[in-house]
């Protein structure tokens, strides 16, 4: 999967990917304070011995320990615990569940926009491609809106992110594609090369999204995120 | 003769064709037949179709004459039955028969070599019940037939999730020629047996087809509603699944008078004994025992813990019957339970209510005015929860029962006496046991829709289906927005459906199964049973408009309803007579043959009655 880390305060943003295989998961939030935490599972392309497979979100768990609340999303369905009570919703629904502390608004065959408490909400994107095309099937994106409402003890792959982040981008150099140049890149006290690319944000049009100019990070992020990739992989979604 | 000639008379054909559309069904029962004697002959034509059923058409040719029905407003059919009456030449067509049917029946006499040829047609909007979609037919030909078939097509643009199809009657032969099958958005039942397979042994010439046919079918539910529209008219299909039951408060009001001695309260301990097992931790309950008096096993709802449900069985045990018949106390205080219980947070927040009262009798102590009854439990319940009347028998005033009950936002069930008495109560539980949502309203944009059924209902239950049909008002209509709010057991739900009124359209037009104006008539065959049962609760005025709309639907989508007549005018040698078919109420049984004591003090009968009704 690709990650897009918007940095307003420098009008820019930042990409890396994480490739890892199939069925490993990722602790992508996890806030102590507010007791959210959200986990990804992966999933790769539907035929297994591709050179270069990518690699998408299937599954994703979203936990809020305070509220006794869990939501499991996946390609196909999407489930709410509260407790042991479980509600169980389709892709193929339209329908807003109001709870207390959560609203999650399902749009048929689009999005989901989970709101846990007083403000946070996530959007979760179903990216659905043509049932018998031979490599790819459905993969779901996660979005973060006001993620300045989760604390500052906020980690994650992604919520590492939330604090506002530092770095400055200088040399810029010809890359091996003409399109694409790189650079150097001061990060956490790290000195980085980076590629100037094009990461894809699909909210708006979940079909062909809009393009986001970003530096791209190599090698799993390694740099640019606490500690290395693999220390983010989780047993469970939940 | 052939085998196939009974008292002179050839049925060449029977041909029962069943399409349904989208829960609607159209159903055709056409027989022919000769007259192979040298005599006049009589031939006879009897269906039994649902009650839930309108009659819509019945014809009848002989030599080639067609001889029609006539659906007419019941009193003017009546005038003209009665006159008829006067002159000794009618016979009412239609009676109830059994708990589901009605008997449809009719005869004429035919001349030597004439032929005669009997096609009935009725309609019905099929009812989820437990999570499927039941068509029954009643099959009972009097004699080995040349050609008998019945045929089902069914087509549901949500596509059809299961299809099955069984006979008590059938056997390996008979399997044989029963086809069952579904493909997508169609199915496809179709039951054809030979003359041969007709036979009830290898040499006889009686009938082995006697017995019940039914179809039962559901739909694929990926999406928790659909809506179809055709010419104008539209159709909103609601059943979600997966979500959590709603923990639900109950309070079993249970007749325990003298009356209800030997195998009926066998059979409604047996009944209250299963439905404990079935009952959920997060539920509560109680019983309320009424006779002369009332008794409680518990002041206030109690948890259903397996400790409380065994306390709860070993009461059920030991319930004795005793003395007359109090409905009122009884069921005030159990309403006053459940308020209390509500005002107190002894109960969850997010929990139903209900009230189901189980009687064989009359009320014939304390307050026995009906009226006044009816009005005292309006009044404590004010609409917060729904009371379900179980009637055990025909003993009772089953009017009475059904009106309180429809007031109250349930509905009344009879309870017949027979083997299976305990099941019925049990399967009524299992009907109103799980609650998936409660207070559900459907809306619709005011400006665009027209006419509409029903749109709230007090529970959604697991296994059921709301159906809300109407008109489009704007026929250009290019698309609209359907909401369906809810509380479910953890949370409030609005369900959205977005109608592209074209591409619905279009989309079921071009399908060959359906016949015209089905969502049409289905609006209309809705509306008028909605009518007729708001009718029962209203007096006056308004129960004269609500009269007079249903006759008007009832009238031009030629439905026998409760308010209309079918005329049937036979040739009988030479003078025509008239012939009625009216729907049987639910109400009023036929006559019953035996006298009942319901009053008695103290000394229940020596042995239990037995009586037999009209059916």
């Amino acid at each position: 999967p690709h990650f897009i880390i918007r940095v307003p305060e420098k009008e820019d943003a930042l990409c890396f990917n994480i490739n890892e295989e199939p069925g490993v998961v990722l602790n992508l939030i996890r806030d102590p304070s507010t007791g959210i935490s959200i986990s990804g599972q992966i999933i790769g392309e539907k035929k297994v011995n591709v050179k270069n497979q990518k690699t998408y979100f299937g599954r994703l768990g979203i936990v809020n320990t305070r509220a006794d609340l869990k939501i499991e999303v996946t390609t196909q369905k999407i489930t709410l615990w509260k407790g042991l009570d479980q509600t169980n919703f389709t892709w193929m629904n339209t329908v807003m569940v109001k709870q207390e502390g959560l609203s999650l608004q399902i749009n048929r065959k689009k999005n989901i926009v989970v709101s846990i408490g007083d403000g946070v909400s996530f959007v979760i994107i179903l990216h659905q491609v043509w049932k018998n095309l031979p490599y790819h099937h459905d993969f779901l994106g996660l979005y973060t809106v006001d993620s300045h409402r989760m604390s500052v003890q906020t980690h994650g792959l992604l919520g590492q992110f939330f604090h506002p982040i530092d770095f400055e981008v200088f040399d810029v150099r010809p890359g091996s594609d003409p399109s694409k140049p790189d650079a150097t890149m001061m990060v956490k006290n790290h000195k980085l090369t980076v590629t100037r690319g094009w990461q894809k944000d699909y909210r708006k049009d979940p079909r062909h999204g809009s393009e986001v100019p970003c530096w791209f990070i190599h090698n799993n992020g390694a740099g640019l995120i606490d500690g290395s990739h693999t220390d983010y992989i989780v047993s469970d979604i939940f | 003769l052939p085998d196939t000639v009974l008292n002179g008379i050839e049925v060449y054909s029977t041909k029962i064709s069943c399409k349904v559309t989208s829960r609607f069904a159209h159903n055709v029962v056409v027989t022919r037949a000769v007259n192979r004697a040298d005599t006049a002959k009589e031939i006879s034509f009897d269906v039994e179709l649902p009650k839930t059923a309108f009659i819509t058409s019945f014809t009848m040719t002989i030599d080639g004459v067609t001889y029609p029905g006539n659906i007419k407003e019941k009193e003017v059919a009546k005038k003209q039955y009665d006159k008829a009456v006067s002159q000794g030449k009618t016979a009412g067509l239609v009676k109830a028969s059994g708990r589901k049917l009605e008997k449809f029946t009719v005869s004429v006499n035919v001349a030597a070599g004439s032929k005669v040829t009997f096609e009935l047609i009725y309609e019905e909007l099929l009812k989820r019940h437990l999570g499927k979609y039941e068509m029954f037919l009643k099959i009972q030909p009097k004699q080995l037939i040349n050609h008998f078939e019945i045929e089902a097509d069914i087509f549901e643009p949500q596509g059809i999730s299961s299809l099955d199809a069984e006979a008590t009657f059938m056997t390996n032969d008979l399997l044989g020629v029963l086809t069952k099958s579904f493909s997508g958005k169609k199915g496809h039942v179709s039951f054809k047996p030979t003359l041969d397979q007709q036979r009830s042994c290898s040499n006889c010439t009686t009938s082995l087809l006697n017995g019940d046919f039914t179809i039962t079918y559901d739909v694929n539910r990926e999406s928790p509603a659909n809506v179809q529209i055709v010419n104008g008219y539209f159709v909103h299909f609601f059943a979600p699944k997966d979500l959590p039951v709603v923990p639900k408060n109950v309070v079993f009001v249970i007749d325990v008078s003298g009356s209800m001695y030997g195998r009926k309260l066998v059979q409604t301990k047996e009944a209250l004994l299963k439905i404990l097992e079935d009952m959920k931790e997060e539920d509560y309950l109680n019983f309320i025992l009424f006779s002369s008096d009332v008794t409680v096993w518990k002041d206030t709802l109690i948890k259903a813990t397996p400790e409380n449900l065994k306390e709860a069985k070993d009461f059920v045990k030991n319930i004795q019957d005793q003395g007359m018949t109090n409905i009122n106390d009884g069921l005030m205080r159990g309403i006053k339970m459940l308020n209390e219980a509500r005002e107190a947070n002894v109960i969850p927040k997010r929990s139903t209510s209900l009230i189901i009262m189980l009687t064989d009798g009359e009320a014939n102590v304390g307050e026995s005015r009906v009226e006044k009854i009816q009005e005292n439990v309006r009044n404590a319940i004010e609409g917060k929860f729904p009371l379900y009347n179980l009637g055990f028998g025909y003993n009772l005033n089953y009017d009475f029962l059904e009106k309180m009950a429809l007031e109250n936002h349930g509905l009344a069930r009879r309870i017949y006496e027979d083997s299976d008495a305990d099941l019925q109560m049990q399967g009524f539980y299992d009907e109103v046991a799980n609650p998936l949502l409660v207070d559900v309203e459907v809306q619709y944009p005011e400006n665009a829709i027209a006419d509409i059924t029903q749109n709230n209902y007090q529970h959604f239950y697991d296994g059921s289906e709301i159906v809300v049909a109407g008109r489009l008002v704007d026929q250009d209509l290019n698309s609209f927005t359907a909401d369906v709010k809810g509380q479910g057991a953890l949370n409030d739900l609005t369900f959205t459906e977005e109608v592209d009124v074209k591409e619905t359209e279009k989309a079921l037009k071009e399908q060959k199964y359906i016949f015209g104006d089905f969502i049409e008539r289905l609006w209309a065959y809705l509306t008028i049973q909605q009518l007729l049962e708001k009718r029962k609760n209203v007096q006056g005025e308004e129960k004269e408009n609500l009269t007079a709309q249903a006759l008007e639907l009832s009238l031009k989508y030629h439905f026998v309803t409760p308010l209309t007549s079918m005329v049937v005018t036979k040739p009988e040698d030479n003078i025509e007579q008239e012939a009625v078919a009216d729907k049987p109420l639910e109400g009023k049984p036929e006559p019953i043959t035996s006298s009942y004591a319901t009053q008695y003090h103290h000394q229940p009968p020596a042995k239990p009655y037995y009586y037999v009704d009209g059916d």
